[in-house]
């Protein structure tokens, strides 16, 4: 069993880029990292941000980040980065 | 390509109407494992600026420049020990699926005199957009890169996305990557072409089932390639390789791979499994091994050639020594020769190219429905050619296990192939309707499909969907089956998506209406019509679907159902039209005897003006 300090790529999957204006992508994607992991240096955790055509992000999280993230209301899903292949 | 396109009546040059202004402005977003800018199937000569709608940046990494043809570059691989971070493509599959696409025609291409004509893409004056998730070795293509491929593709203002990428099972939208930056695709008008996946001919293979998807199957041409085996006693036998090595007809001792090991058993030396050879037995003779995975093996113990056997006929590889892959009963031949004859020879030849092979057939290796996800969404949805496809490729990439050849032109096997290919069509289709929306082009393509056939196809529609690609009678299909965003959110109330998942997914604020909630899968207006139903009674299922007039203004069309098993009522029948996009909807009632277990019936809906015949597949099976 993985303890709860091992980390994993999990996508964040936000859904459809708010309307707003004002709506800063990867300053939210920041913050929801922030609050999650308690910490406020997130560079060695955030692996990339989606804030162009959708929302989210990637990032190295522990399962009980995962569960805190999945279920907040800005998330639609979280889930494990994993490998494709060519066909 | 060098015959494929050919093969679906695309002709080359002025063989084919084209509107190439349209065309020069249409961008194709590949993401894959980059390419090799330097191939002339990529050279920018002759193209105009990048068109004005290009958000994109070139950002392809050291010693990688872009031109007009290859007009963006991005890459998402992590750094790969031993190889440069860039958009360089060092598998040769990204090279190969984007000239399949969109590649220039390069005339007088061949794979060391194999499959020789003028390789090149389905829209040649399109421009190309790179977008590499994919190195080779670990961790491969990821879908964290994945998406952000699709975050840029679709912001850069791309046409079109080709992805020749697929995992072993398919999973639910929300947590599906090419599911969901496809869906923002297409919430933008962006049509995403997938390929259906190399793990048939079992059911339920395929990991591309999103309706919003289109996800092609893979099928042969009628060129294939032949590589003789000559016997000591003069007879030949036709086996499957793409063997570019000529033994100039010299023959040699055959040796059996079991009989050639000191340090295996009979039955892992008959495989000529890794370690099993003993180079003393082998070298300088002709190997037969009853495996073509492990061809490698007796090349590296120093034997000459290899004859192997397998049970997949339908498609020949190349290999880094001359090899010849037998069909069982061709290959007990040459084991009873050898066992009858004091010195048994053979010689293996170079391939042929053979123009007479029965196609389109769907390939073994494509992978096949039912839609594991959503029973009544048929999938795949079209058939194009996969199978021994010559296109441009990687020096940086070897053409084949152990080979230390390097070529910019190889010939590659796989629904990879295929998807490119229908990426190709729906552009050249979308550049006489540019304002066509993703599902109008899918439409067109699917309801114009040449039929594919049942009797020769194990479970047919779930093997081939509506049937094989045809270019030129998919820019007339007369009716289209449009399903815009809308459309596709009333699909997910319809599978309990609601609160926050919809809201967040649609970008919308409002939730399911009632109305939606109860919508059912089968009636998204999708130009198939599918149900699962149960095993133990008749069964009687309706489909609602609205029909868009893109033919002539002044137009009727009458139904015709092909394909006698199931007993299928269309309401109306006969739909009269005054204007062009006007809008018509009928209900299909399907009832049948009750069916057995994994059994699948289908018949055809056809409509038709006595011009157009626009024809859908309609499938019922039983789980």
């Amino acid at each position: 069993t993985k303890d709860d300090q091992d980390k994993q790529v999990y996508i964040v999957y936000m859904g459809a880029l708010p309307a707003r204006v004002d709506y800063m992508p990867t300053s939210h994607h920041t913050s929801l990292l922030q609050d999650v992991t308690g910490e406020s240096a997130i560079e060695n955790r955030l692996v990339r941000s989606y804030k162009r055509s959708f929302n989210g992000f990637a990032a190295r999280l522990t399962e009980s980040e995962r569960e805190i993230l999945a279920s907040m209301e800005e998330v639609v899903s979280v889930f494990p980065s994993k490998k494709l292949k060519l066909q | 390509t060098t015959t494929s396109w050919d093969f679906m009546g695309l002709k080359q040059g002025k063989g084919s109407k084209r509107n190439l202004s349209i065309e020069s402005d249409t961008i194709i977003g590949v993401i894959d494992s980059g390419v090799y800018p330097e191939s002339d199937s990529f050279s920018g000569k002759g193209f105009g600026p990048p068109p004005k709608k290009w958000k994109g940046v070139c950002k392809g990494g050291k010693n990688f420049s872009c031109n007009n043809k290859l007009i963006g570059a991005r890459y998402y691989t992590p750094k790969t020990e031993g190889l440069p971070e860039s958009a360089r493509d060092n598998m040769g599959h990204g090279s190969h699926t984007a000239s399949t696409a969109a590649g220039n025609a390069v005339k007088d291409v061949s794979f060391y005199g194999l499959g020789n004509g003028t390789v090149r893409g389905g829209v040649p004056a399109a421009r190309i957009a790179v977008y590499k998730v994919c190195d080779p070795g670990d961790p491969g293509c990821t879908t964290d890169g994945i998406l952000s491929a699709f975050d840029d593709a679709i912001a850069d203002k791309v046409d079109l996305i080709t992805i020749s990428i697929g995992g072993d099972d398919s999973s639910l939208f929300e947590v599906d990557t090419i599911a969901i930056g496809a869906f923002h695709a297409m919430a933008k008008g962006i049509l995403t072409v997938n390929s259906a996946g190399n793990s048939g001919p079992q059911p339920s293979t395929l990991s591309s089932v999103a309706p919003w998807i289109f996800t092609v199957a893979a099928s042969n041409t009628n060129r294939g390639f032949v590589t003789k085996v000559v016997l000591g006693n003069g007879k030949t036998i036709d086996g499957r390789s793409i063997n570019s090595f000529d033994l100039n007809g010299t023959k040699y001792p055959l040796v059996y791979g079991k009989s050639a090991s000191s340090s295996c058993s009979a039955a892992s030396a008959r495989f000529c499994a890794p370690g099993c050879l003993d180079s003393r037995l082998v070298k300088g003779k002709i190997v037969l091994c009853d495996s073509a995975n492990n061809p490698d093996e007796a090349q590296a113990m120093g034997a000459v050639a290899s004859i192997t056997k397998s049970s997949i006929a339908d498609v020949g590889s190349i290999f880094s020594f001359p090899v010849s892959v037998l069909l069982e009963a061709d290959y007990n031949t040459v084991i009873s020769y050898m066992n009858s004859t004091k010195n048994p020879k053979a010689t293996v030849l170079k391939s042929e190219t053979t123009f007479k092979q029965t196609a389109p057939v769907i390939a073994s290796y494509s992978s096949r429905g039912p839609n594991t996800i959503i029973p009544d969404i048929l999938k795949p949805d079209i058939t194009a050619p996969g199978s021994e496809i010559l296109a441009a490729y990687s020096p940086y990439a070897p053409p084949s296990k152990s080979d230390t050849r390097h070529v910019k032109y190889s010939v590659l096997t796989g629904t990879s192939m295929s998807c490119p290919h229908v990426a190709g069509v729906a552009a050249y289709i979308k550049t006489f309707h540019p304002h066509w929306s993703p599902s109008m082009i899918k439409s067109a393509i699917m309801t114009t499909a040449w039929p594919m056939n049942a009797s020769t196809t194990p479970m047919a529609e779930f093997a081939y969907g509506a049937g094989h690609v045809d270019p030129i009678t998919a820019i007339h299909p007369g009716l289209v089956y449009e399903a815009n965003k809308s459309d596709h959110i009333t699909f997910l109330c319809g599978l309990n998506y609601s609160g926050k998942k919809l809201r967040l997914i649609s970008g919308e604020s409002s939730n399911c209406a009632k109305e939606q909630a109860k919508s059912l899968p089968r009636n998204l207006n999708y130009p198939s019509m599918t149900a699962q139903v149960s095993t133990t009674k008749p069964f009687k299922v309706t489909f609602r679907r609205t029909v868009t007039n893109v033919g002539m203004a002044n137009a009727t069309y009458k139904a015709k159902v092909v394909g006698s098993k199931l007993k299928v009522k269309v309401v109306p029948n006969v739909l009269s039209f005054k204007s062009l996009y006007e809008k018509k909807s009928f209900t299909v009632t399907v009832s049948g005897r009750s069916l057995h277990a994994e059994s699948l019936v289908s018949a055809h809906l056809i409509w038709s003006d006595g011009f157009h015949s626009v024809r859908i597949p309609i499938v019922v099976y039983a789980s």
